[in-house]
């Protein structure tokens, strides 16, 4: 554990409880799109199954159990206890698209051709695109919310410092998995132009909009 | 080094 991977996973931590809270001070999910957070819990729910069957640590574990537990949450608060605020005819972006494609990959591209090995990867994989529909979402009605930016923000944030940690590892440990991180560079630069948005408009006090 | 069993990261 170096310095660069726990503040990736405190950015984690708190992207999930700024959009925890979000939805539970406002009462609304506007803005927020469900099908990435449908996405999110796959991811979670696939790459950790391996609670079952290893001990790490009990940071880890606690980590694990909390990634899981709030993406059901955040799930029911969209789809169930604020649904009607659902903002459903925006949040067109078709799971499948993503899912399918990654699934093919994940059996192709893995360490190990084990069932525990490709869920796995398809974590990584999945995990790396699954911010898309809500891109698309932001996209679509040109603008978002600030809680929203900066939940995004931090969300981005993670897999970023990620990347360094992993250069760390690699300079200090002799340590890389190629899958991590070139999905990992996938994941960063999908929130590239986000980040643009969010230096230049978010921190100025501003809202964030798109260009028409 | 190929990860496989050292899967500590979140």
């Amino acid at each position: 554990m170096n310095v660069f991977r726990l503040s990736g996973d405190v950015s984690h931590l708190l992207a999930i409880l700024i959009l925890l809270m979000k939805i539970w001070k406002t009462r609304s999910c506007a803005g927020i799109s469900g099908k990435s957070q449908i996405l999110f819990a796959l991811v979670y729910t696939t790459r950790y199954l391996d609670l079952f069957t290893s001990f790490i640590s009990p940071y880890n574990t606690a980590m694990k159990v909390f990634f899981i537990a709030s993406s059901y949450a955040t799930i029911y608060l969209i789809y169930l206890k604020f649904k009607a605020t659902y903002d459903r005819n925006h949040d067109t972006f078709r799971m499948e698209f993503l899912v399918l494609p990654v699934l093919v990959l994940a059996f192709v591209v893995n360490h190990d051709f084990t069932p525990l090995e490709i869920l796995w990867t398809f974590s990584i994989y999945l995990e790396s695109v699954a911010i898309l529909p809500q891109l698309f979402m932001v996209s679509k009605t040109g603008q978002a919310e600030t809680i929203t930016s900066h939940y995004l923000f931090a969300l981005g944030m993670y897999r970023a410092l990620y990347i360094v940690n992993w250069v760390y590892r690699y300079y200090f440990e002799g340590f890389y998995d190629l899958i991590a991180i070139i999905a990992g560079v996938v994941q960063t630069v999908l929130y590239c132009d986000f980040f643009y948005l969010y230096v230049t408009k978010v921190l100025k006090g501003k809202q964030l909009t798109l260009p028409a | 080094q190929v990860n496989k069993q050292n899967k500590d990261e979140l």
